[in-house]
Formats: C-alpha cells, sequence, structure tokens
C-alpha cells in the first residue's frame, strides 16, 4: 500500500 | 488590540507539546470569534486544525483580524516558562504585529513573567476541508486509544481499522507475525470504559501508525477521543477541549499501490 496525499482530498483556499 | 488570558494555561501548553512533533511553524488566525490555526506537516500527510472560541477564554479582545506566524519550536521554548498553574495572555498593540507578548501569572499574582516571540512571515497553505457527514464515528477513551496504537506499532508501520455496528478491530500485519484488537460497543458510566459506536456503513481503512501515535500527544487535553471516518477519506481525530474549542487531526489514508 501507499500514503496518499491530503492534497488529493482537500482542496487549496 | 489583540488580547487573550486562557486562566488554565497548562492547555495552552499542552496544545503545543501536542502539534510540535508534526508541525514546525504555523499561522494563528485570530479574529472576533477567537483564535483558529491549521498546518499540514511537511510531507501533506496529516494535518492539524485547532479551534479555540473567545468565550473559552478569561479575557478576549480582538479589535481587528491578524495573523500571527509563530515558529512551534520557538512558542515551545517561551512556554516553557509557564507554570501549570498559570495564567497565560497574549498580547499585541500592532496592527501587523513583528512580535507577540506572553504573560505569565501565577495564582497567588505574586509573579509575572513577561517574553516577547518574534514572528514570522509564512505562506499560508489553508486547505479547504469539506464538511463530512463520516459514516463511521467511534468516541473511546483517549488513553485506551493511545494504548492500542502504540502496542500496535512495535508490531507493523500500519493498523487497518474496521468498523461494524457492534465493534472496531485494529489490525496489524508485521514481519514477526500478525494480530488485532477488537473494542466492542460500551455503554459504561466510567470514561475509560465507554465506547461510543456510531455506525451508518461500516469503513475499513489503512493508516500509518507512527502519525496516529503523534496525534496521540493530545491525550491530555481529553479524557476521550472521537475517530471519524468515511471509505476512501482522510481520517478525522478529534480532542475535545472543555468549554474552550477542540484540536483535530487529519490523516491520510493508506491506499492500494
Amino acid at each position: 500500500m501507499k500514503q496518499s496525499s491530503l492534497l488529493s482530498f482537500f482542496g487549496n483556499v | 488590540m489583540f488580547e487573550a488570558k486562557l486562566q488554565q494555561g497548562v492547555i495552552f501548553k499542552k496544545i503545543v507539546d501536542a502539534i510540535k512533533d508534526l508541525v514546525k511553524s504555523v499561522n494563528i488566525d485570530a479574529s472576533t470569534s477567537g483564535l483558529s490555526m491549521q498546518a499540514m506537516d511537511s510531507a501533506h500527510v496529516a494535518l492539524v486544525s485547532l479551534k479555540l472560541n473567545e468565550n473559552g477564554f478569561k479575557d478576549y479582545r480582538c479589535d481587528r483580524p491578524i495573523t500571527l506566524g509563530l515558529s512551534i519550536e520557538n512558542l515551545s521554548k517561551i512556554l516553557k516558562c509557564a507554570g501549570n498553574d498559570d495564567t497565560i495572555t497574549l498580547q499585541t498593540d500592532e496592527e501587523e504585529p513583528s512580535s507577540l507578548k506572553f504573560f505569565f501569572e501565577n495564582q497567588q499574582a505574586s509573579k509575572i513573567s513577561e517574553f516577547s516571540l518574534n514572528l514570522m512571515s509564512l505562506d499560508s497553505e489553508s486547505l479547504g476541508i469539506p464538511d463530512t457527514d463520516y459514516s463511521s464515528v467511534i468516541q473511546m477513551s483517549s488513553a485506551e486509544f493511545s494504548r492500542i496504537c502504540k502496542e500496535l506499532s512495535s508490531i507493523s508501520e500500519t493498523v487497518e481499522i474496521e468498523t461494524s455496528k457492534e465493534s472496531v478491530k485494529f489490525s496489524v500485519q508485521g514481519d514477526i507475525g500478525a494480530g488485532s484488537i477488537t473494542v466492542k460497543n460500551n455503554q459504561s458510566d466510567k470514561d475509560v470504559d465507554r465506547v461510543d459506536l456510531q455506525i451508518d456503513q461500516p469503513v475499513k481503512l489503512t493508516f500509518a501508525l507512527r502519525y496516529l501515535n503523534m496525534f496521540n500527544k493530545a491525550v491530555s487535553l481529553s479524557s476521550t477521543v472521537s475517530l471519524n471516518m468515511s471509505e476512501e477519506n482522510p481520517l478525522m481525530v478529534e480532542y475535545k477541549i472543555d468549554d474552550l474549542g477542540s484540536l483535530r487531526f487529519y490523516l491520510a489514508p493508506k491506499i492500494s499501490d
């Protein structure tokens, strides 16, 4: 398994 | 003018201790409604979000919104000079402050310490976190969750968390073998035994234990912790801080290659 990034779930404001 | 006085200064010390391994520098936003802060770890795997409501402070005044860019390491050095029973006051008069004043006062008002911390200008890296109706919410003893994560991290680097209507199962697989700890719904009167499961949909997600162990540094802020999960979404771990607000951690899941 690989670690996902929060950036792929939450958008930049 | 910005001034925020915390009756129990130790809470601020505990918050900083809880996040200092995860994030190095943060922007604290002060507004009329209170203080808020959001920061990610350098790998963008975990995020910490702090909200402190103005009515949780003994005194609170913020005439206009300001951003305070702080080195957590330096903040921690200054807070070490505050006693656990001291009140802590943050203060600045400037509109665009280059430093933040700290006052620590003991209960007898016989000792007052004053420090000033130089502020930094930090690029804000705020993420929009959508309001999520989590399909599995677990509320349990924060000490028990901390113990489980610590124990399992000696066997594996990751933990699979699987919920069902009746229980939550923490499973690991490592080089030495495998194992699991299952915690059942338990409506005990004692906080330490109580486990509340609100499961709309069961979930099965895998997370890095290294990060969960860092989140668990917040254990002294609250006797309970809530784990909020939805399939294919980051985990949200929340420590409620009495009348003051909450400290939340978000953790991106491990996904299949």
